[in-house]
């Protein structure tokens, strides 16, 4: 019910938000947040207006009143559990990364085809075979996955998850996906934004 | 001189057809192209037609033609180097990433300011001292960094890294970096990519 665009304006207010939060600021202006996110003020204003927030004269928003509104509207009270594919040096660092949890993801379990891998743990995560996952997608009710199998294999994964209860998968393994209607594939190119990036250097050396 | 939002698609085009081309497919019409890259078959030989491109009746585009002349307008072929900064599990895994290689980008140093680090290498990537940033960077004129430290970092190594000549940031540490108006930053947010996958899912549960 909230378009797309609003969303991931909102999604980009919260995580100026929190940086501000966490260097302690405790008010911020509607200028302030229109120029960290790149938004109009206007444009600001009118979608947090949307939310019943309106700042107040001469002080503006209270960060962390915003923080939890946009945590609630963006569902990210929520916990959702992840599961993850191929725990290799990608799979790995993501298993590692403690930023997921402050936005309310958790990866509670990988799965490999490594038998080196299998069976053992990184940090609390378990990696368990492939033979697992059906049971532990059941058991966990988990509704995300994210895929960091080489790309010949991200396919046939990718329709295993989604017979298995998965509704989203963060891919980072390959283009075009095919899923069912009712699920949702995110692709991740890093390389892309490489190639963006030297698009605009290219445009200072023409 | 190319809009942003012609490079992208362009930049998506390439991705599929490197797709197909790995899997032998010879000819794609411009109908299967669009189906793939999501974006209207007009779309697709408006954009191609602009660069000389015309499909043949009933046999369509040769695969392997399209991805050399997108190559040649997307900048690919031209080789990047890229120094990385923060060599820990993120930093490690994009250098280990044999993907940035076919198009067109190499990570040519590292740094890092872990004793038990530097000196090291990582495959052919040797791990330098910080105190060597500047030098590196003169040395084999890098334009584009990636940005691997910790958050509370980031900003500084930023302003560093832009000072010595560094034009594109490729930022996976924190929002909104500080750099001068000829400099470049992409942040990516993959807890975004995760927000935006479980907005999606949370639509079929309303
Ligand atoms: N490394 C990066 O920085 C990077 C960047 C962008 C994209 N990618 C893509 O992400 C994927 C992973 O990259 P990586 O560098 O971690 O590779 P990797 O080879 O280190 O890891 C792949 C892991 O998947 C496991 N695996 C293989 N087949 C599997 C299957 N059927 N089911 C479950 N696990 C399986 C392997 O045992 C291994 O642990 C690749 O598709 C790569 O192209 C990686
Ligand atoms: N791990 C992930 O999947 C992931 C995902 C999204 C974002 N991030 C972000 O990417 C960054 C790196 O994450 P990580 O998991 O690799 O962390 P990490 O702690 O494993 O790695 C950080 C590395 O940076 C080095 N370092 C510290 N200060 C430095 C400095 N001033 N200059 C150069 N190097 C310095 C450390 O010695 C270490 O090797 C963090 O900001 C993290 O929030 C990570």
């Amino acid at each position: 019910k909230i378009p797309i665009p609003s969303l991931r304006r909102l999604s980009a207010y919260l995580r100026q938000l929190e940086v501000l939060s966490a260097s302690e600021v405790t008010h911020v202006s509607s200028r302030q947040l229109a120029n960290y996110s790149k938004v109009g003020d206007a444009t600001i204003r009118r979608d947090l207006t949307l939310f019943g927030k309106f700042g107040q004269r001469g002080v503006g928003y209270e960060v962390d009143d915003l923080i939890s509104t946009l945590r609630v509207i963006l569902g990210t009270q929520r916990r959702w559990g992840v599961v993850l594919v191929g725990a290799g040096a990608l799979g790995r660092a993501l298993m590692r990364y403690s930023g997921f949890d402050q936005r309310g993801f958790k990866i509670i379990a990988a799965f490999d085809n490594d038998p080196k891998k299998i069976g053992t743990n990184l940090g609390d995560i378990p990696i368990h075979s492939l033979d697992e996952l059906e049971s532990v997608i059941d058991f966990t009710a988990a509704r995300i996955a994210i895929l960091t199998t080489p790309s010949q294999h991200a396919q046939e994964m990718a329709t295993r998850l989604t017979a298995a209860g998965i509704e989203g998968i963060l891919d980072f393994a390959t283009p075009s996906l095919e899923v069912p209607p009712e699920s949702y594939v995110t692709y991740v190119d890093i390389t892309a934004h490489l190639e963006e990036l030297t698009f605009q250097v290219s445009g200072n050396h023409p």
